[in-house]
């Protein structure tokens, strides 16, 4: 089983 | 003002059916460079950056920057009307009124198309995009953009089976990538070898390699990425654990094409 992160959070936190 | 022309509409057309299946609106902004796109779609998954610099238009004038949100379904409707050797020009007033005018010309019996197209509001995009150093990707692809689309559209025939969830796991080792998928009653795999033979040397496959890399991406996903391939006869896969996968296909000499997409997670 996998998750998929998504992009909005990942870059508004680097 | 801004007053840009393409005397040719097929490179718009391209840009258009590369990614309005998957993304709805796009933030357009103009600056005295080029053109910057930027989309996300509606889940938050899948990200396109699109740069056109100046050069890529025959006439360029930006002396204001301008930014607009635009409908992508609905460009890619007034975009099908287009023949390829139309003439586009598109115009966005002084009074910024919220509207911009595409025009397509058609050069053989010089009947006029006139398209407005309202601004609409995006999807949180623009976002600040880094370049990523190329030492934090543990590898690179880069491929036919072709062979690419083919390999996407033989696991979707095997995998797909009407299930929008399908998986395909993207494996590098030093002289091959593996696209694996499950399909109901067994597994498909597809092996690429490094290759630059002398005969067909504008179509290699390449790997880079630091570390044996092994991700796993959504394929209905990939599929429309693949699309990309009417803008550039390569793509190049860039695969981090860490970080979002980038999908680009170069335009030309004026610009690129890049979709992201961060790989799933064990839960």
């Amino acid at each position: 089983i996998s998750q998929q992160v998504v992009l909005h959070k990942f870059f508004q936190h680097i | 003002i801004l007053e840009l022309r393409l005397v040719q509409a097929t490179l718009f057309k391209n840009v258009l059916e590369a990614i309005s299946d998957l993304f709805s609106k796009a933030n357009f902004d103009f600056s005295g460079t080029g053109l910057e796109l930027q989309a996300m779609d509606t889940s938050h998954v899948a990200l396109v950056a699109l740069l056109l610099r100046a050069e890529a238009f025959n006439h360029y004038l930006c002396d204001r920057d301008l930014s607009m949100g635009l409908n992508l379904a609905d460009m890619a409707k007034a975009f099908r009307c287009a023949n390829n050797d139309d003439i586009i020009t598109i115009k966005a007033e002084e009074d910024w009124s919220d509207t911009v005018t595409f025009t397509f010309e058609s050069p053989e019996d010089g009947e006029i198309s006139i398209f407005d197209f309202d601004f609409v509001g995006t999807n949180g995009v623009p976002l600040e995009i880094p370049e990523f150093p190329e030492s934090e990707y543990q590898a690179k692809v880069r491929m036919p953009s072709a062979k690419f689309m083919r390999i996407c559209k033989k696991l979707s025939s095997f995998g797909d089976s009407g299930d929008r969830d399908t998986v395909v796991i993207i494996s590098v080792d030093k002289e091959c990538v593996n696209f694996f998928t499950r399909g109901k009653t067994g597994t498909s795999t597809i092996v690429c070898r490094q290759t630059q033979t002398v005969d067909k040397p504008k179509e290699p496959t390449l790997i880079e390699m630091k570390e044996q890399v092994s991700l796993a991406f959504d394929l209905r996903y990939m599929n429309s990425f693949s699309k990309g391939s009417t803008l550039s006869d390569q793509v190049t896969i860039s695969l981090s654990s860490n970080l979002p996968a980038v999908f680009e296909y170069k335009i030309a000499e004026t610009g690129y094409i890049r979709y992201y997409m961060l790989p799933r997670i064990e839960e």
